[in-house]
């Protein structure tokens, strides 16, 4: 069957070759503008992906999306595929889109951590963390979202590596974190950074690992305001917003703390659906409504960062 | 491949920082293999647990004994996963 976008089965879960096998599709269906790029490797030597959106220019300021990062949060990755074909679709039809890009790039890396995506399918459904062995220890794999150098190993992540919030043995040690620090030191012009987790229904901006409030807290709050009512004029899903301290806890080392230390002001991190009935095993049925949901708020922060520039 | 049959979610409401510090302790207990899913934070933030089944009735004695309250959030972790394997194969199908 010849592929395309077109039969792929965006409500249902898929696995890291489905997904990687529809990224070829997308940048197949929209070759001017969409281009896949491999930003590095994971531990267990897997490319790590990242779709780039880009209508010319040269090094234009960026936003930069990522799903998957805890790779049982399966309904990031499927909402971050279902966003990534309606930018793609979106470009030349809807207004907002249009006007994103044709100022500005996006870089969307949908399977983040793809050893812990895989063995989520092939032996452990649970597994948050990646796949790295950790010397002296029979336990395996770091928190992604603790590895990052902001307030790292700080309290709100873990120096035990049997622990799910466990940051490593350093600043970077993994290899899907600093691929990322490196592609984004590299551009110099990421202007936002988006990280989708799941669940909680939350719209979080830094800080995580210190009680300071950000310099630009009261610009982020009032956008996380905005970006969470649009969010609820969908479905009436209910998101609350805030600082990742002030509103669910202290977490070191995260990535949105990292970027908005390393000068990207819009940082924000999702807690897609639920609240808790069904955590990270939400029925595929789940899957469009909650993409749907996300789309309006994860355009207002595009669209304030395109008219916002700093 | 793992299995979670039996498996419980629990959410657990800490009534204040005393029983959040005891999730915590129970949280390190390997023996338990307590997997937060929602990390126990403050009390006006519910903690969600998924505790496996040979281990169901000794977390829930413990938090009984310590009175702190909780509910099950999930009866049955592996139904669901069984669920979700088989939406998947029926829509490759």
């Amino acid at each position: 069957i010849e592929r395309s976008t077109s039969t792929f089965n965006f409500a249902s879960y898929h696995t890291l070759d489905e997904i990687y096998d529809w990224m070829d599709t997308l940048v197949d269906d929209h070759p001017s503008f969409v281009s896949k790029i491999q930003i590095g490797q994971s531990y267990e030597n897997r490319p790590l992906y990242v779709l780039k959106f880009s209508t010319g220019g040269s090094n234009r300021s960026a936003i930069w999306l990522d799903t998957g990062i805890h790779a049982r949060e399966w309904i990031t990755q499927a909402t971050g595929i279902w966003t990534a074909n309606k930018i793609a679709k979106g470009y030349g039809q809807d207004p907002s889109i249009t006007t994103i890009l044709d100022s500005m790039d996006i870089f969307f890396e949908i399977v983040t951590n793809p050893d812990g995506f895989a063995f989520t399918h092939s032996s452990n459904r649970m597994w948050r963390k990646t796949r790295s062995i950790n010397a002296g220890s029979h336990c395996v794999g770091v928190d992604p979202n603790r590895n990052w150098d902001a307030g790292f190993g700080g309290s709100g992540s873990s120096s035990n590596p049997c622990s799910e919030i466990y940051c490593g043995p350093y600043a970077h040690s993994e290899s899907e974190v600093k691929a990322i620090v490196d592609f984004i030191h590299g551009h110099g012009n990421v202007k936002s950074v988006i990280s989708i987790h799941s669940y909680s229904q939350m719209l979080l901006f830094p800080y995580g690992y210190k009680r300071t409030p950000a310099a630009d807290h009261q610009e982020l709050n009032e956008l996380a305001k905005k970006a969470v009512s649009d969010l609820a004029a969908v479905y009436g899903t209910k998101y609350t917003y805030g600082s990742i301290m002030g509103t669910i806890y202290m977490a070191a080392g995260t990535t949105i703390d990292w970027a908005y230390d390393n000068g990207v002001k819009y940082s924000f991190t999702f807690e897609l659906r639920d609240t808790g009935r069904y955590g990270f095993l939400l029925p595929s049925t789940q899957i469009i409504p909650t993409a749907t949901e996300t789309w309006p708020a994860l355009l207002d922060i595009m669209v304030h960062t395109l008219e916002h520039p700093y | 491949e793992q299995l979670f049959v039996g498996d419980q979610v629990l959410r657990v409401m800490a009534s204040d920082e005393e029983q959040i510090t005891l999730l915590r302790v129970l949280g390190e207990q390997a023996e338990l293999q307590v997997d937060f899913w929602r990390h126990p934070t403050s009390p006006s933030h519910p903690a969600d647990l998924r505790v496996p089944f040979p281990n169901l009735q000794a977390v829930k004695i413990f938090l009984e004994s310590n009175s702190i309250s909780y509910s099950i959030m999930i009866e049955d972790v592996q139904k669901l996963l069984d669920e979700e394997k088989k939406t998947m194969t029926k829509s490759r199908r």
